[in-house]
């Protein structure tokens, strides 16, 4: 089973 | 001040048109080099990145750095209904920083319609710089971008997931969907100059074949799409919009993970 993961878990926000 | 002038028929607005699918709210931030947009889709799956210099706008001007939230998906509605030859004009003011002013112009100049844009506020992202990180990735594929769309119809007709492999001197779309399975090999041609596939390291990722698609549409706008690959990480996705600009487009897709 694969699970999408997240654009945000590669960069930090400000 | 910013003050910005494009024709309705621009690439800016095809750019904008074409990435409506996947969002519609965009962070803008101008400087007097140019404008950046950054976009997340409504999911945190997919970020895109677009970049237009100054020059390639019909006037341009912004003394002021600046950054603001806009729901370009209202915008594009709004210069929908312009005249196709008709000039359109965004104005923002340091007096009054909640709202944009966008001006549609006829072609005979006897018309002007003036709508004004509330601001959104809206997280701004500190993506990685983007050539470094390329840098360490481990495979890159250059192809023409009717290769690519190509591609992408194919895989359209399978619901569901696609993995993207490396395999010797080329790479794999593979896609499995409830009616069957579909498998695109793309291989580096000995002597084709707009192909160019340079693996460093096998790698292999899984994707949700609909955002592939989304970004099919934007590399119509372009000949060359470039494709970059790496263990773990998203899928980056880049092309130069027209032909003799430095405008240019970035698509990150995150990729599926063993849940």
């Amino acid at each position: 089973v694969r699970k999408q993961s997240q654009i945000t878990a590669f960069f930090s926000t400000s | 001040m910013l003050e910005l002038k494009l024709v309705k028929e621009s690439l800016f607005l095809n750019v904008l048109e074409a990435i409506l699918d996947l969002v519609a709210v965009a962070s803008v931030s101008c400087s007097s080099t140019g404008l950046k947009l950054q976009a997340m889709d409504a999911k945190g799956v997919a970020f895109i990145s677009l970049l237009i210099p100054a020059k390639e706008f019909q006037f341009y001007h912004c003394d002021k750095d600046l950054s603001m939230g806009i729901a370009i998906g209202d915008m594009v509605e709004a210069i929908r209904s312009a005249d196709k030859d008709g000039t359109i004009t965004i104005k923002a003011s340091d007096e009054n920083f909640r709202n944009i002013t966008v001006s549609i112009e006829s072609p005979e100049c006897n018309e002007t319609t003036s709508f004004s844009l509330l601001l959104v506020t809206l997280k701004r992202f500190c993506i990685p710089e983007l050539q470094g990180l390329l840098k360490k990735y481990d495979a890159c594929v250059q192809m023409p971008s009717v290769d690519f769309m190509r591609i992408c119809k194919y895989l359209s007709n399978v619901d569901g997931d696609v993995d993207i492999s490396t395999i010797d001197k080329g790479i794999r779309f593979f896609a499995l969907g409830k009616c069957g399975c579909l498998n695109v090999k793309y291989m580096q041609p000995e002597k084709a100059t707009d192909i160019d596939i340079s693996v460093q390291a096998p790698v292999s990722l899984t994707l949700d074949l609909k955002y592939m698609n989304s970004f099919a549409k934007v590399s119509a706008l372009s000949n060359q799409v470039k494709l970059c690959l790496s263990k773990g990480q998203p899928l980056v996705v880049q092309c130069k919009i027209g032909q003799k600009t430095k405008s240019r487009i970035i698509y990150l897709l995150a990729p599926k993970i063993k849940g």
